[in-house]
C-alpha cells in the first residue's frame, strides 16, 4: 500500500474472521514521512500475550506492537487509542488468526496516514545538519554559515582554506573559528615564503586539540608540516607539538579534517631566524658597529676606526665600511684594517728648522714637531704641532696652517739709504 | 707727502692703505688714508679716517664693510695683487673730538689674519710716555710715508688744500724732525688763533717748510728707529696740518701722539688685564 492515508480491515469485518487465517499489509509512504495508524474498532479473540490471534504492528525488523482482545474486556492488549507510529517511511500490520474460535470475534478496522518527520526537531539522537537545518514536508536541507560551504554530504560544513599564502617573517595563524570547533570535512594548505635565507620555525600554541584516535596514528583529522623536503607530522590528539624548527624559508601546513568531531583545533605564531654568519673579529684600532654576539642574515656591521686611524680597503681611505651578512651565512666583505693616520713631512717654512719630537722623525697620529726660527728671525706665533686625527698637523688652538718666521716688529726688509758726510 | 722720495719694496711693510668708500651717502664718497699694522689683525690709524662724515656733531664710525685694507702695497694701481682684507670692527678712541681731531686714533681688526712676509711686517709700539720725557722727544728724526698728496721738488706753493693735486702712485716717504710743543703752537699762533695743540699730539717739520705730509696721508704712522734695538716704532699718526698748502712755513705737519694711548691699544688687542 502506497497511498499517504488508507484504511485496514480483517477479512469479512465486521462479519466474524476466518480461523487459521494469516495476512499482511506492508504500507510504505515517500521517504521524510512517517506512518501513523490507530484502531476504530478492535475484536480479537483475547489469548494471554495474545498467543491466538492477534494484529502485529512491525516496522524495521522489530515489533512495534502486538494487540488481541475485545475493547469492551480488560485486557492489556488492545489499542484503544492508542495510535502507533512508524519510525520511518513503512509499516507492515500482520494479523493472524488460530483454528479454535468459540466466539464471534468481528475483527479490527484500522487507519494510517502518512505524517511529516520533524527532521530538524530536537528529538534526533544526532543533528542532521552542521550548522543550520531546515524541515519541510516531505524532507529538509541543511545551511551554512557565512564564510562556509555546504560538504557534497549536504549536511557538513566546510571551508575553503587552500592557498593560503604568508610572505612576512613573522606571523600567527590557526585552524578556522580557533579556538571554536574547525570546520569538517576540510583539507586546508597554508604556505608560508620568507626570503632565502632565513629558516622557518613554528610553535604551537599549548591549547591543541585535533581529533585522533587511542590506538590509530590521527586516522580522522591531522597537521602536517612539509618544509625543504623534510615533513613533521601528523600531529593530532591533545599533546601540543611545541616547536618545530625547519630548515627552510618555504614550508606548507596541511590540515585535514573528516566530517565529524568537534575539537578546537589549533594555532601557531611562526618565525624567522636569520643564516647565522661567523662573528667577526674586531681589527686593531677599530670600532664595529653593532656589537652581537651572534649575526645573522640582513644584520651589518659598520667599522670605523679610532681616531687618528684611516680605515683601509682595497688600498683606500675611507671614513667608514659596512659589510652585510648574506643569505649564505657569509659576510658582503673582508675586515678591512686601520692604519695610523700619517701626516706627512710637515711645512717647509722659510728661516725655519723643523725638530721632530721623536728620534724616528715619526709623522704618525701624535707626532710632534716644532718650528725654530734661524737667526734673528722673530719666532713663529705657533711653534709647536701635532698630526691630529684628520691627518693635518694642528697646532695647540686647532690651528691647521703653516707658521712663518716672520721678523719681529719694526724691522723692514730694507733699510733706508746712508747717510752721507758732508 | 711734500718733498720725500719714492720708497722702494720692503721699506715700509706697516704700511696700509685703508681705503674708504661711505655709500650711506648720496652721492657716494670715497676717500683714504694710511694705517700701520701692529699684528696679523690690527691695523692703527687715525680715528677721522673712519669717522662717518655726518652732518651732526656725532662721531660714528663708517659701516665696517664700508672699508678695505691693502697690505704689502707699493703701487697703488697695484691693489687689485695686493694682500686686501675686509674690516669685521672698527674701534675709534672713545674721547676723539672731531674738532679739533684730539685723541685722533682708532684701530681696525681686519676681517682674516693675514701672513707676514717680506712686504707685510708689523710695526713695533712705543714705549709708555713719561712725565718728565715726551715721546717722541723733540728734534726727534721720524719718517712718515703715504699715497696722499704728493710734491717731489717741496714746493712750498704746491699742493693747496682746496685744490689738493695728485695722489702718488708709489708710496713716498719723508724725514721730519719733531718739533717742540711750544715750537709748532707759536708757529700756528702766528697764522691764527684757534689751534688748538693738545698733548695727545704733537708736531713734525721744518721752520722753513718743503717737507710735511699732506691729504691723504692721514693715519700713516710716523716711526722712528731705536738707536739700541734698530727697530722702528711707531710714534705718531699723521691727524692735521694747517689751512693753507702742505709745507708752509711754521705750519707743522701735526701727529697723534701714539705713547699717550698704549693702554687703550692694549685692551683693545688683549682685552683688559686679568684683576
Amino acid at each position: 500500500i502506497s497511498q499517504m492515508y488508507g484504511s485496514l480491515e480483517s477479512p469479512n469485518f465486521p462479519e466474524p474472521y476466518p480461523q487459521q487465517l494469516e495476512r499482511r499489509w506492508d504500507v510504505r509512504v515517500p521517504p521524510g514521512f512517517r506512518i501513523l495508524l490507530s484502531f476504530s474498532h478492535f475484536d480479537l479473540e483475547p489469548s494471554y500475550l495474545c498467543e491466538y490471534d492477534y494484529v502485529q504492528v512491525e516496522a524495521e525488523g522489530a515489533v512495534l506492537a502486538r494487540f488481541c482482545g475485545r475493547e469492551q474486556t480488560d485486557t492489556e492488549a488492545v489499542p484503544a487509542r492508542q495510535v502507533v507510529t512508524s519510525p520511518k517511511n513503512t509499516l507492515t500490520v500482520l494479523f493472524v488468526s488460530d483454528f479454535s474460535n468459540e466466539e464471534r470475534y468481528a475483527g479490527f478496522q484500522a487507519h494510517y496516514s502518512a505524517t511529516d518527520v520533524d527532521e530538524c526537531g530536537g528529538n534526533a539522537s544526532e543533528p542532521p545538519c552542521d550548522h543550520f537545518c531546515h524541515n519541510y514536508i516531505g524532507g529538509y536541507y541543511c545551511s551554512c554559515r557565512y564564510g562556509y560551504r555546504l560538504h557534497l554530504d549536504n549536511h557538513t560544513c566546510t571551508v575553503e582554506c587552500r592557498g593560503v599564502v604568508f610572505r612576512e617573517r613573522s606571523g600567527v595563524l590557526s585552524s578556522v573559528d580557533f579556538p571554536a570547533p574547525y570546520p569538517k570535512n576540510s583539507n586546508c594548505s597554508y604556505r608560508i615564503e620568507v626570503e632565502e635565507g632565513f629558516k622557518l620555525r613554528l610553535l604551537f600554541a599549548p591549547e591543541f586539540d585535533v581529533e585522533d584516535h587511542p590506538d590509530i596514528v590521527c586516522p580522522y583529522d591531522h597537521v602536517k608540516v612539509e618544509a625543504g623536503g623534510e615533513e613533521f607530522g601528523p600531529f593530532c590528539g591533545g599533546q601540543s607539538p611545541g616547536l618545530v624548527q625547519t630548515d627552510s624559508n618555504v614550508l606548507t601546513l596541511r590540515f585535514h579534517s573528516d566530517d565529524s568531531g568537534e575539537n578546537s583545533g589549533w594555532s601557531l605564531t611562526y618565525s624567522t631566524t636569520g643564516t647565522q654568519c661567523p662573528v667577526p673579529e674586531t681589527p686593531p684600532h677599530a670600532l664595529l658597529e653593532p656589537v652581537q654576539s651572534e649575526y645573522f642574515f640582513k644584520d651589518h656591521i659598520l667599522f670605523t676606526c679610532l681616531p687618528g686611524y684611516c680605515l683601509m680597503k682595497d688600498g683606500a681611505a675611507l671614513n667608514h665600511y659596512q659589510i652585510n651578512c648574506r643569505a649564505n651565512g657569509s659576510w658582503s666583505g673582508v675586515t678591512p684594517h686601520c692604519r695610523r693616520i700619517d701626516c706627512g713631512s710637515p711645512w717647509e717654512v722659510d728661516s725655519a728648522d723643523v725638530a721632530f719630537g721623536s728620534h724616528d722623525n715619526s709623522t704618525l697620529f701624535g707626532a710632534t714637531v716644532a718650528y725654530v726660527c734661524r737667526g734673528d728671525s722673530g719666532q713663529p706665533s705657533n711653534t709647536s704641532f701635532r698630526c691630529g686625527p684628520t691627518g693635518k698637523w694642528t697646532d695647540a688652538e686647532g690651528g691647521t696652517r703653516a707658521p712663518s718666521c716672520h721678523s719681529a716688529c719694526g724691522q723692514p726688509s730694507r733699510t733706508l739709504p746712508a747717510v752721507v758726510k758732508r | 707727502i711734500v718733498g720725500g722720495k719714492s720708497a722702494v719694496s720692503g721699506l715700509f711693510p706697516w704700511q696700509a692703505l685703508v681705503s674708504v668708500e661711505d655709500r650711506s651717502r648720496v652721492p657716494q664718497d670715497r676717500w683714504f688714508g694710511s694705517g700701520a699694522l701692529l699684528s696679523d689683525l690690527w691695523v692703527l690709524t687715525a680715528a677721522h679716517v673712519l669717522r662717518s662724515h655726518r652732518r651732526d656733531a656725532s662721531v660714528v664710525p663708517v659701516a665696517s664693510e664700508h672699508v678695505q685694507v691693502f697690505l704689502g702695497l707699493h703701487r697703488v694701481r697695484d691693489k687689485h695683487r695686493s694682500t686686501s682684507r675686509s674690516v669685521d670692527r672698527i674701534l675709534l678712541h672713545p674721547r676723539f673730538e672731531p674738532s679739533n681731531y684730539n685723541n685722533d686714533i682708532a684701530l681696525l681688526r681686519l676681517g682674516g689674519r693675514v701672513e707676514f712676509s717680506s712686504n707685510i711686517r708689523p710695526v713695533c709700539l712705543p714705549p709708555a710716555a713719561r712725565q718728565d720725557l715726551p715721546v717722541p722727544a723733540p728734534d726727534s728724526l721720524g719718517v712718515v710715508a703715504g699715497w696722499g698728496v704728493f710734491t717731489p721738488n717741496g714746493s712750498a706753493s704746491s699742493p693747496l688744500r682746496s685744490d689738493p693735486g695728485a695722489a702718488a702712485d708709489v708710496l713716498q716717504y719723508v724725514k721730519l724732525p719733531v718739533v717742540s710743543q711750544e715750537e709748532c703752537r707759536a708757529g700756528y699762533a702766528a697764522r691764527a688763533v684757534g689751534y688748538n695743540i693738545t698733548d695727545s699730539m704733537f708736531c713734525a717739520g721744518f721752520p722753513e717748510g718743503g717737507r710735511d705730509t699732506c691729504v691723504g696721508d692721514s693715519g700713516g704712522a710716523f716711526v722712528v728707529e731705536d738707536e739700541v734695538t734698530r727697530r722702528w716704532a711707531v710714534l705718531g699718526l699723521v691727524s692735521w696740518g694747517g689751512p693753507d698748502e702742505c709745507g708752509a712755513q711754521r705750519m707743522y705737519g701735526v701727529y697723534t701722539r701714539v705713547s699717550r694711548f698704549l693702554e687703550w691699544i692694549q685692551n683693545q688687542l688683549h682685552g683688559p688685564p686679568q684683576e
